[in-house]
Parts: structure tokens; C-alpha cells; sequence
């Protein structure tokens, strides 16, 4: 199963049963460097899985990423897919990559909205949401990134169940949101969450609910023009830095205001390529330069957590 | 699986304040089914929209009328669907 991983081909979009495979052979290829963490159930019961970068300690300081929150966003798991072979096969070898592995743990989250992902593979493409039943409504699914306890049913979210923007009857109502949070709040030594979405190449700090400043924007708007000018330097792929609020638009509910509340200061989010040429359907064979170019920001956010302890 | 033949996606370049505010009318018009993959914000940030197949002739006039300038980003969705769907095949095999 080792073997598997390095014969993997990160070049193309996989379904839900090939990624759950690869994960098995990343723990199977690096034994004393990823576990895999079972943090909960979807709602339709799929396993929820996080790959755990670790070099021993115990509740170390960590860094948490996910990906597909939004799951017709396929570009965000297959950039993960990537970047964590990228973090294992570095260790070792690169040696920031190590000494960010010997000081802090990673946790990576591939498919954030499990059930959303495999819908977009079998019955439609442009899903966004959780696939849960809503009372009362035909329409399914919540906007997982809508259902944090962050400025909850505010302004940029819906209350109609048909809206993709569907916040949920409560915060952490959505069962994919609520395992996240248990093992963010288990844990309690997390020092950075960083949420990869696409598209529209931006990479953005609280807030999103209200549109004040954080008491720290301006280190994060710093490190984010940081990440930025490592990702540009490889494509010249260009971005914007900002808060959700002032960049795109106000929206509440979402997962790196919560964090940032409860004291998570290194919170981020990624949208990824493109720009509105293809959107969400960005060809297969953009797959490894979104990705390469994206590592060397989310690189660039990681060191610079490891250097800045709080 | 659901398909979206016909199904177009606009990029639209609101010039004005007002004209933000009409295609937040638009998004809010749930009979026409537009699937917004970006938001109507401000008149410096495009809007993309999905318009399925059966909508497209009301929104084309509806933006013309209003004289809110757009292009079309995807021609047709279920085709670029379909690719997507050829490449995971020759992939896999």
C-alpha cells in the first residue's frame, strides 16, 4: 500500500472510495509520520478522516487545513491530495518542512463534506452543501461554511433551506461542522486553521461576519501578502489579500471567524484558481500548478506559525 | 446525475451602484434557478452566474434592458461537463 501512494496520480480528480484508499496508503508509506484520525460521521454516515502529520510529543502546537467544505470545489481536495504527499515526502528532506514537523503537528483534512463530494460524482456536479434532510423543506443540505457559532444567521447566509447559502437551524447543527469543532476544542492547542476553497484566487483573514477590523489584522494581512508572494513566484499567479468582508462580501457563519474567536490567531482562507475562466470546473491539468503554487503560500503560513509561538 | 445542457454561465460587470443592486433582485427571483458561483457585491468584483437553459432568454434581456454589460464564461455546461467527465475516464484507465 506504500508503494500506492507513490504511484498515485495526483494529475486528475478521484472519487470519494480512491481518496479514502490513498489516505490508507499514506499512513501505510509513512508509518512513524501520518496517522489517520476518525473524527465523527456525515451525515449519511461516511466516515470523516483526518491525516495527522506528527513526529511524537504529546498535544503539541498544531496547524489545521481543510478542504471541500465545498464540495463542488474539487480543485481544494485535489491541491490537499497533493500538498500532503508534498509535506510527507519532504520530511526529512527540506529542512524547514522538518523542523515545522519536529516542533508542531499537522492536521489535514482532504474531504471536509463527504457526503456533498461523493453527490457531486454521482448525481450532480455543481453541489455545494451537506446532503441532510431539512423539516419541512424538499430541499437538502446546509451551507457547511455558514454553520459556525461566528456571528451565526447574520447577514451573507439564508434561512431558506433551498439557498446554497443555507445556514442551518443552529450553529454546529450540521454534523460535519460539529466533529470539527469537538476535536478543535478537545485539542485546544491549535495555533493556525487554514481553509482551502475555490475560486477566485484570493487568500483572506477574519472577518467575515462583520466588516471591523480583527484586533491583529495587520500581522495577518502581512503574512498573507507574504503567502501570496511565494505563491506568485512560481506562475506568477496573481492574488488578493484582505479580510472575507472586505474582499468578496459579508458572510456569516464561517469556520476561520470562529476559530479566530476562540483564539486560533493564524486563521486563513484560501480560494483557489481560477479566476472566471472555468470556475469550479478547472481542468484536471491545472491540478499540480494550483497545487505546487498553493504549498509554497500555505508553506510560507506554516513557517511563519512555527517562528511566531503565542 | 443531474445534467445542465444549454446551461450557460455569465460573467457580469455591473457598472453602477443601482445595477448591483438590480442583480441582487435577480438572485433573489428563486423561479429562475440562477446558481451565483460569485456574488453580486460591488461594481469592482465580476459576478459569475449559472443560468440554467430555461431562464437564459429572461436574464440576457433582463441584463440588456437594464444595460449591465456581460459575457458569456461557459458556453454550454453539460460540454465542459462532459470533458471533465472523458479526462477522470482516460485518467483512470
Amino acid at each position: 500500500k506504500g508503494r500506492d501512494a507513490k504511484s498515485f496520480d495526483y494529475a486528475t480528480y478521484h472519487g470519494l472510495e480512491t481518496l479514502y484508499s490513498w489516505m490508507d496508503s499514506m499512513v501505510a508509506g509513512h508509518p512513524n509520520l501520518i496517522s489517520k484520525v476518525h473524527i465523527g460521521s456525515s451525515y449519511e454516515n461516511r466516515p470523516m478522516y483526518v491525516l495527522k502529520f506528527s513526529t511524537g510529543g504529546s498535544n503539541r502546537p498544531a496547524i489545521w487545513i481543510d478542504a471541500g467544505i465545498h464540495s463542488r470545489e474539487w480543485i481544494s481536495t485535489a491541491s490537499a491530495v497533493w500538498m500532503a504527499n508534498k509535506l510527507a515526502t519532504d520530511f526529512g528532506v527540506d529542512p524547514s518542512v522538518t523542523s515545522l514537523l519536529g516542533q508542531m503537528d499537522v492536521y489535514l483534512m482532504i474531504v471536509t463534506n463527504p457526503d456533498g463530494y461523493a453527490f457531486t460524482h454521482t448525481n450532480n456536479r455543481m453541489w455545494r452543501k451537506t446532503r441532510s434532510v431539512n423539516p419541512g423543506s424538499t430541499c437538502r443540505g446546509v451551507d457547511p461554511n455558514r454553520n459556525w457559532d461566528a456571528g451565526f444567521g447574520g447577514p451573507g447566509a439564508s434561512k431558506n433551506p433551498c439557498s446554497d447559502s443555507y445556514h442551518g437551524p443552529s450553529a454546529h447543527s450540521a454534523i460535519e461542522v460539529n466533529n470539527i469543532v469537538n476535536l478543535i476544542k478537545n485539542h485546544g492547542n491549535f495555533k493556525s486553521f487554514i481553509s482551502i476553497h475555490a475560486y477566485s484566487q484570493l487568500l483572506m483573514y477574519p472577518y467575515g461576519y462583520i466588516c471591523t477590523d480583527i484586533p491583529d489584522q495587520a500581522e495577518l494581512h502581512s503574512v498573507g501578502q507574504g503567502a501570496v508572494q511565494a505563491l506568485s513566484s512560481l506562475y506568477g499567479t496573481s492574488y488578493k489579500v484582505g479580510s472575507i468582508c472586505k474582499i468578496i462580501y459579508q458572510a456569516s457563519g464561517g469556520s476561520i471567524d470562529w476559530t479566530y474567536n476562540i483564539g486560533i490567531k493564524y486563521s486563513f482562507a484560501f480560494e483557489l484558481r481560477d479566476t472566471g475562466r472555468y470556475g469550479f470546473l478547472l481542468p484536471a491539468n491545472q491540478i499540480i500548478p494550483t497545487a505546487t503554487e498553493t504549498w509554497l503560500g500555505l508553506k510560507y503560513i506554516m513557517e511563519y506559525v512555527r517562528d511566531h509561538p503565542y | 446525475r443531474k445534467v445542465f445542457t444549454g446551461d450557460q454561465v455569465l460573467r457580469i460587470d455591473a457598472k453602477s451602484e443601482e445595477q448591483i443592486q438590480l442583480l441582487k433582485e435577480l438572485e433573489n427571483t428563486e423561479v429562475l434557478e440562477l446558481d451565483f458561483w460569485t456574488h453580486p457585491v460591488s461594481s469592482d468584483l465580476p459576478v459569475d452566474v449559472h443560468v440554467p437553459y430555461v431562464s437564459l432568454n429572461v436574464v440576457r434581456r433582463f441584463l440588456q434592458d437594464n444595460e449591465i454589460p456581460f459575457q458569456v464564461m461557459i458556453e454550454d455546461l453539460q460540454e465542459l461537463l462532459d470533458k471533465e467527465q472523458e479526462d477522470l475516464q482516460h485518467d483512470a484507465m
